[in-house]
């Protein structure tokens, strides 16, 4: 029965498509799967539910529904998702997209600053990994081909120079690739190690840094390159190639209710909150009245 | 035993179906849920239904207290109710949903499909 949400396996195969296409084949965004309820919950519920549809819906990022996938299938097939070295033996794996601003300035683009708001992670999870995601696009005409020698791609928490990982590039290599562009892939389970206590991570942002240092082969680091000629200038980036912070952790909490008590708190005015602030209610005055046949 | 047939199963209006797995199938848009699962949509999460009775059938898994229990029954209805036809192996299924940060989340959700039933 799961595998009608799913899209066929030929689809995969195929050319990728756009993940918004691929969200509407297999399974439906936020603002797909509300849109048939709208009318009769603005009209029932009034302005909060209005508002809430006034707000902006998630489009679950290619990686997240690709990672669905991939586990869903080794479900399926009694293969225990978490026992992929990918997974990082993690039982929740959380996407957040950068919220970041673009430096518009025309000079060249040294450092550049992916920030993450990290607020919903909880204490209690065990977090087990993390990465960083950046889509780098492939160098364009202006990449000039005379360029050799190597470029570190460095990542660092903001206003501090602790390196978490790094990524040499071949820039010759680079640029004779045709590809469309890539993920570089970093390792910053370190910049959210040690968690800091619950007070305290509310409303918590990560900020890392990135930049890129030029270096040859036989000679050490050098200057600082422009991001922007290595493909990874944030201007005008699709919610698709935009940079994820994914983290990975261990939840010891096994049950639906957290997440329905959280979906409850932040849509006071939704039905679904009405009918889980209901179910338990109900419940009670049923086992209350059959105590009271009872006596 | 009156209700036994020579193949010792039961027929009649008082045949009752022994404990054992059957279909249930989710449907989180129907639940109200679409608005923060992003899938699965639906999911099969079985159930377990049927009767508990004297003799239990090893597959069952009793509990040796269920057996017990059964047996009580068996002698004195009144006395004691049958053992209860329950969920004996759960797996899990993954989902994909919307945290309260609006950020997508995937989790693997223990014991959200019933492999096997049992009397305990």
């Amino acid at each position: 029965c799961q595998q009608a949400t799913i899209p066929p396996a030929a689809a995969a195969a195929a050319p990728a498509p756009h993940p918004r296409e691929s969200a509407k084949a297999g399974m439906r965004t936020r603002r797909e799967s509300k849109a048939p309820r709208l009318p009769r919950d603005a009209a029932r519920k009034g302005p909060p539910a209005a508002a809430a549809a006034a707000q902006p819906r998630v489009e679950p990022h290619e990686y997240m529904l690709s990672l669905y996938r991939t586990y869903s299938i080794a479900e399926k097939l009694g293969i225990n998702a978490s026992f992929f070295q990918s997974s990082k033996a993690a039982n929740t794996i959380t996407s957040f997209v950068d919220r970041g601003r673009d430096d518009l300035s025309p000079s060249a683009l040294r450092r550049q600053k992916y920030l993450f708001d990290v607020s919903t992670l909880a204490d209690k999870e065990e977090l087990v990994g993390a990465e960083l995601r950046l889509f780098r696009k492939a160098p364009g005409d202006h990449f000039s081909k005379a360029q050799t020698g190597l470029a570190h791609l460095q990542v660092s928490p903001c206003l501090s120079g602790r390196l978490l990982d790094s990524k040499a590039l071949d820039l010759q290599k680079e640029a004779s690739s045709r590809a469309d562009g890539d993920w570089e892939v970093f390792d910053v389970w370190q910049a959210l190690q040690p968690r800091q206590p619950r007070k305290q991570q509310q409303q918590q942002q990560l900020c890392l840094e990135l930049r890129a240092v030029g270096g040859t082969r036989t000679h050490g680091p050098g200057q600082m390159l422009d991001l922007r000629s290595l493909g990874l200038g944030r201007g005008a980036r699709p919610q698709q190639e935009k940079a994820l912070l994914v983290v990975f952790t261990r939840s010891r909490l096994k049950n639906l209710f957290a997440e329905l008590r959280q979906e409850r708190e932040n849509q006071p005015g939704h039905p679904s909150a009405h009918a889980l602030s209901r179910a338990p209610a109900a419940h009670g005055h049923l086992r209350f009245q059959s105590r009271r046949t009872r006596r | 035993t009156a209700y036994n047939n020579r193949h010792g199963k039961r027929h009649g209006k008082k045949a009752r179906l022994r404990c054992s797995k059957k279909a249930l199938h989710v449907n989180f848009k129907e639940l109200g849920w679409d608005d923060w699962i992003i899938a699965p949509l639906e999911y099969e999460a079985y159930h377990c239904e049927g009767v508990c009775d004297f003799p239990l059938r090893s597959h069952l898994e009793p509990t040796n207290h269920a057996i017990i229990q059964t047996l009580m029954n068996s002698m004195d209805p009144g006395s004691t109710p049958p053992s209860c036809c329950v969920p004996t192996k759960l797996t899990p299924i993954s989902i994909l949903y919307t945290d309260a940060g609006n950020n997508v989340v995937y989790k693997q959700y223990e014991d959200m499909v019933v492999e096997s039933c049992g009397c305990r």
